[in-house]
């Protein structure tokens, strides 16, 4: 009996078009139904395959849980292109800090869009979390070499969460300049950031692979932090992600407020691609 | 991209009798490299659905170079689809014309609101720019900046309210004879009823000449929903495809124009006052399809 033609094509046609408007990609879900057929598993109905593409899904994102424990003084250093969240999203990471009795303070390292440190410094307001930031166009690598500095001299700050200009990953000259703050953190620092999350706006389409290859080339991320999946995009570019990268996926964005950040677990990511 | 797959299917089918059979396979690649430049699932059937009756209706399986044939069909459909030729909008300098700027989150409305300004301003027209954002943290302030750092006129006014700030600004435009005023909106969600309700309102409040919906050139499958809801609710008048200075193929674009109708008038490619480009349907076949 040939699942595959008739009522069996037809529930594959429909869970194919269910995951390709997730932005799994075209490619990994013919991949993934591939696999289905030439395993020979056997399924009754539509929620019968759901389930068992469920549990490959949730094979491929194993251990893409990630804790965000920062239990000495630490750099957060957060990154990624236009838009995405960033800004918003340190006013989560504050908050989520603040809450967990750390004393948070932040640096405007984007010195170049249009009220960007001021947009900062009314989160920073509003969390009542100490703010170092320097005149519009200063260079940012000196404004966070500035903010570094300060910190490590204040006995009383725990966490440091640092923001940059977006940047687009085809930017030659902005991925330089990133590449020039990663140098400075790190020689100020004496190491690496201990968290260094690129933030991934979840509407994106296959273009975030792209972003991750040539992101990774100046600095790994230790995790991601998707935003906007409050909307109707799923996200699902992070198997592919995931599945070439193996990043952990450490925070969801789902609004735009301070409160608006949710730990990623991967069971309730899955069944909401479906 | 797509060119070289399609050219190494047919290099494949070379001497071979066309069949059926064989159509059928160049378009399943066509189709999937539609899928991977993010176009639309249902955008991306349609699309050769269309190519699949044009192709009966041309005798190409009977003609001598049934390859070619193919990627001109492909080619041609996509810039009937895009829309045949750039769209430049120059509404009459005498009168007051209001255009609305409307999107998610983060897609450059703010940023592409000013390009407008400077881009119409440079024209000759008198632009009036208002920022309607009192949601977001120093995003007045944005605009401000934009404008006052590019000899832009900006409205101020203590209005905390995003449809009698739009109204005063309509007024002051009349009274001080400005041809164009863009309205900046704050970023939503196509699924958040009251904030639709509110761009709704505004339009209804200030007669809004043009509708533009500014999609972020990166979005994925989701631009199908973004387009649907905006258009359903606002009645869309065009779009404007942002930070195409990025490798995305842009996928979005078709899937905005198909399900909008509404063309393309724009795409801003950086983040400068002078990044913005009227959009050119067949460049972008070539990209899409590349
Ligand atoms: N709905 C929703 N909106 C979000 C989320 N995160 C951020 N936003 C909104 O997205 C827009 C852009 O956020 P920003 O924090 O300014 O983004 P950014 O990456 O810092 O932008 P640039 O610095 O200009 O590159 C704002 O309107 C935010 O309120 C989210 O999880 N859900
Ligand atoms: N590279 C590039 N960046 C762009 C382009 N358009 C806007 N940006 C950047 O994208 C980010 C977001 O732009 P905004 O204009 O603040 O976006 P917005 O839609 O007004 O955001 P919200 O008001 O929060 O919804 C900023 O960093 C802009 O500089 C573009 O065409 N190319
Ligand atoms: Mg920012
Ligand atoms: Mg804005």
């Amino acid at each position: 009996r040939n699942i595959f033609k008739g009522k069996g094509k037809k529930i594959f046609e429909e869970i194919e078009k269910v995951l390709i408007e997730a932005d799994l990609g075209a490619k990994t879900v013919i991949e993934l139904l591939e696999e289905i057929k030439k395993e020979n598993q056997v399924f009754k109905s539509y929620a019968e395959l759901k389930s068992i593409l469920k549990d490959k899904l949730k094979n491929i994102l194993n251990g893409a849980e990630a804790n965000f424990d920062l239990n000495e003084k630490s750099i957060v250093l957060i990154y990624g292109v236009n838009g995405v969240g960033k800004t918003t999203t340190i006013a989560k990471l504050a908050k989520y800090l603040s809450d967990a009795g750390k004393v948070v303070a932040l640096v405007a390292g984007d010195t170049y869009r249009a009220a960007a440190k001021e947009q900062l410094d009314v989160w920073a307001k509003r969390l009542n979390v100490k703010i170092y930031m320097q005149q519009h166009g200063a260079d940012p690598g000196a404004v966070i070499f500035d903010g570094i500095t300060a910190f490590k001299n204040n006995k009383k700050l725990d966490i440091l969460i640092i923001d940059t200009g977006g940047r687009l990953h085809t930017n030659e000259n902005l991925i330089k300049q990133f590449q020039k703050i990663v140098n400075v953190i790190k020689k100020v620092w004496g190491k690496m950031p201990n968290e260094s999350l690129m933030i991934l706006d979840g509407t994106t389409g296959q273009n975030a692979l792209s972003q991750v290859d040539i992101f990774s080339k100046v600095i790994k991320p230790t995790g991601f932090i998707m935003t906007k999946l409050d909307g109707t995009a799923r996200g699902g570019i992070l198997i592919q992600l995931y599945e070439k990268h193996r990043i952990p996926i450490k925070f969801l964005g789902t609004g735009e407020k301070f409160t608006d950040l949710e730990q990623f677990r991967i069971e309730p990511f899955i069944d909401r691609i479906f | 991209g797509l060119k070289d797959k399609v050219n190494g299917i047919l290099d494949k089918l070379k001497g071979k009798h066309l069949t059926k059979d064989y159509v059928e396979n160049v378009l399943r690649e066509v189709r999937l490299a539609l899928l991977e430049a993010d176009v639309h699932y249902k955008v991306a059937g349609k699309f050769i659905e269309s190519v699949k009756t044009n192709i009966i209706g041309s005798k190409i399986l009977e003609s001598l170079t049934p390859y070619q044939q193919i990627i001109d069909l492909v080619y041609k459909e996509f810039v009937l689809l895009m829309g045949e030729e750039a769209i430049l909008l120059e509404p009459p300098k005498d009168t007051l014309h209001i255009w609305e700027i409307v999107g998610l989150q983060g897609s450059g409305k703010t940023t592409q609101s000013a390009k407008l300004a400077k881009f119409y301003k440079d024209k000759g027209y008198k632009v009036l720019l208002a920022s309607l954002d009192v949601y977001r943290p120093a995003a007045i302030e944005q605009l401000r900046i934009l404008a006052n750092n590019n000899e832009l006129d900006f409205f101020e006014d203590k209005e905390k309210k995003p449809v009698k700030l739009a109204k005063k600004a309509r007024q002051y435009s009349e009274k001080n004879s400005y041809d164009l005023l863009i309205l900046d909106t704050a970023g939503r969600l196509h699924i958040d009823k009251e904030m639709m309700k509110e761009v709704e309102n505004v339009k209804a409040a200030v007669k809004a000449n043009e509708i533009i919906l500014v999609v972020d050139s990166m979005v994925g499958q989701d631009a199908a929903n973004i387009a649907k809801e905006f258009n359903e609710k606002l009645n869309i008048t065009g779009s404007i495809l942002t930070k195409f200075d990025s490798d995305t193929r842009g996928g979005a674009a078709l899937s905005v124009k198909y399900i909008s109708q509404a063309p393309i008038l724009f795409i801003g490619i950086g983040e400068k006052i002078k990044d913005i480009e009227v959009f050119y349907p067949d460049r972008m076949a070539q990209r899409i399809l590349n």
